[in-house]
């Protein structure tokens, strides 16, 4: 009997040392692994495999959280998509990938290259613009962002777009001002337009450790968040972070970002996300 | 924080009276679960847990009056060790130009860090040439030329689609020109992508940088040793440029990358403008680091 004590104390570290190595950090690792030995304390004679399994169900209910308001109800108003992140996350890739998308399946989208700080920020969305053919609004490098969304909003109405996709300037969310600037942007795009922006995609590189919960929790309150995209998962990172930031947000990971091309970007899906973290 | 969590372990443990040695694993547990909020690598903080064990048993911290004290100088007087070490300035060649030659994961920050570490050699009264070799990201060179003029460098940039023949043709504009530093500026690139790694290792080959420099990204999680060995193994690095450290990232991937690599981190990078980089101060990060 105690050689299936020992053995089971091994399983519990073993699981325990995936899932950090996964970036889901200490405290929901332990929330899982507490909830665990619950299960082992009631169930004593619970196999290597069981116990696995078992974690795999209980990120899985972690990941489900938000999934429900994925569905969308059918609008004639223009849908606004303001995309935001820490610097380098993938934004400006990532808004090519989802014009891209939009595109085959036949809706009419519009840019808006609101990032008129970073060097080229603006020539780099018109080249991905002109690949996807797709229209970009853009202002002079150095003016006002605001500006820029307001341009955007009346161009897409006037043009009669479907979508509206606007990508921001990267800014780490400690400064204080430029999270102001972002939550400036979303009053303007809601006073144009009831209701927007319908979605608000919190941009994260997979690789993020720890901080991407100070992110997503600075995001949240100066933009607004409605998902999370993981960019960058096609590199050996698992983006753990994404189930602590579900646990403490219950923000929903909407897509995964697999590459640097336009077909790079996928529908986030749970269970396979949860297969990549144990293999 | 270290220090308060300790506190308390410690607090707990006096009433136990005699301390066995088993009570000092309290303690580490404290120290484990900080390194690892911290984003230190799991197998990195398991190493370095044994090492402040020993130490911990060695100065009988156990029958110490001040046991938090003294637990935390080990910890920080560790810490200090393992990320400072040998000096880490830029090393140059005798024969100019010297090649600088800047990689890393996708988004790091190499670009933008070629601007900054052109700028401080120009305050050290070197000629650096910025060279782009990214011809994959929309608009990389026009973001280089950018970034050289607004940090008031000259930059080189062609439009030869071979990463080798732009290197190759800079080298010859330096020499022609007196520039006597070359500040390569390559692709973001993954590190389990045989193919990009190869180019990267050809061309370090062919035009011999005296620096290949990491350049990467201080909110890195417990991906940072994979990507580090990687790079390390494939191009032998000569330094780590941790950046976006003006965030409140606590940075634990300093010690991962220093730990797989056991190359210098030169400098850190804090913040979008040109000046944003500092040479690297190992208390700094070790203060960030536990809390
Ligand atoms: N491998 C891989 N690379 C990606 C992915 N998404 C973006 N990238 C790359 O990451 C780098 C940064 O992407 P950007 O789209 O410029 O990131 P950003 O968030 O707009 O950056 P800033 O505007 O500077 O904050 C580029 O080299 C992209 O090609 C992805 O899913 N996989
Ligand atoms: N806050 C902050 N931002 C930084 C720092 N270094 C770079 N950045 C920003 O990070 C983003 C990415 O920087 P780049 O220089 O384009 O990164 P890169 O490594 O060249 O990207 P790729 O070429 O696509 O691999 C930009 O928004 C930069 O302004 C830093 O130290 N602090
Ligand atoms: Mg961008
Ligand atoms: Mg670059």
């Amino acid at each position: 009997f105690k050689g299936k004590r020992a053995f089971q104390e091994a399983a519990l570290e073993q699981l325990e040392e995936i899932l950090i190595e996964a970036d889901v950090g200490v405290a929901t690792t332990r929330e899982i692994i507490d909830s665990l030995q619950e299960k082992i304390n009631k169930e004593p004679s619970l196999s290597g495999s069981a116990l696995k399994e078992h974690v795999k169900d209980h990120i899985l209910s972690l990941l489900q959280v938000g999934r429900e308001a994925a569905t969308q109800l059918p609008s004639d108003a223009l849908q606004v998509v303001l995309v935001v992140g820490v610097n380098g996350s993938g934004k400006t890739t990532t808004i090519a990938k989802m014009a891209y998308q939009l595109k085959e399946e036949g809706k009419k989208a519009l840019l808006c290259a609101a990032d008129t700080f970073r060097a080229a920020a603006i020539e780099q969305l018109e080249i991905w613009a002109e690949r996807v053919g797709v229209g970009v609004v853009k202002g002079k490098s150095g003016s006002d962002p605001a500006a820029v969304v307001f341009d955007a909003i009346r161009a897409a109405i006037a043009r009669g777009m479907d979508f509206l996709i606007i990508d921001t300037a990267g800014r780490l969310h400690t400064k204080r001002n430029l999270m102001n600037e972002l939550e400036k942007i979303r009053r303007i795009i809601g006073r144009e337009v009831t209701g927007a922006p319908q979605e608000v995609l919190l941009v994260l590189d997979a690789m993020t450790g720890q901080n991407g919960i100070s992110q997503a929790e600075e995001f949240l309150k100066f933009s607004g968040v409605t998902g999370v995209v993981l960019a960058k998962l096609d590199g050996t990172a698992k983006g753990g972070v994404a189930v602590a930031i579900a646990r403490s947000f219950g923000l929903p990971i909407k897509y995964v970002g697999v590459g640097e091309g336009l077909d790079d970007l996928l529908e986030f899906s749970p269970p396979e996300f949860v297969e990549a973290l144990f293999s | 924080r270290l220090t308060e969590r300790l506190e308390q372990v410690f607090k707990r443990l006096r009433g136990y009276g005699k301390l066995k040695e088993h009570h000092i694993d309290e303690a580490l547990r404290q120290i484990r679960v900080v390194l690892l909020e911290a984003d230190v690598n799991f197998k990195v903080v398991k190493e370095f847990i044994a090492k402040v064990k020993e130490k911990s048993l060695g100065e009988r911290v156990l029958e110490s009056f001040t046991p938090t004290q003294q637990v935390v100088k080990i910890v920080r007087d560790e810490l200090i060790e393992l990320l400072g070490g040998e000096k880490s300035d830029l090393i140059f060649s005798s024969k100019a130009p010297s090649i600088l030659m800047l990689v890393g994961l996708q988004g790091s920050g190499k670009t933008t860090t070629a601007g900054k570490l052109g700028k401080w050699l120009r305050k050290r009264n070197h000629s650096p040439l910025l060279v782009s070799t990214d011809v994959h990201r929309p608009a990389a060179q026009e973001q280089l030329k950018v970034v050289a003029e607004e940090s008031g460098l000259p930059v080189f940039s062609d439009n030869s689609s071979s990463p080798l023949k732009v290197c190759f043709n800079s080298v010859k504009i330096a020499k022609r020109e007196g520039y006597d530093v070359v500040v390569v500026d390559t692709a973001g690139r993954m590190h389990v992508n045989k193919e990009l790694m190869d180019e990267l290792s050809i061309l370090k080959k062919e035009i011999q940088p005296t620096e290949v420099l990491f350049v990467a990204d201080a909110m890195t999680g417990q991906d940072a040793v994979r990507s580090a060995k990687v790079f390390n193994e494939s191009l032998d690095l000569t330094g780590i440029i941790l950046t976006k450290l003006d965030g409140d990232a606590r940075g634990g991937a300093a010690l991962s990358i220093k730990s797989v690599t056991e190359k210098p981190i030169k400098f850190i990078g804090v913040g979008e403008r040109y000046d944003d980089l500092e040479p690297f101060y190992p208390e700094r990060i070790v203060s960030r680091i536990l809390g």
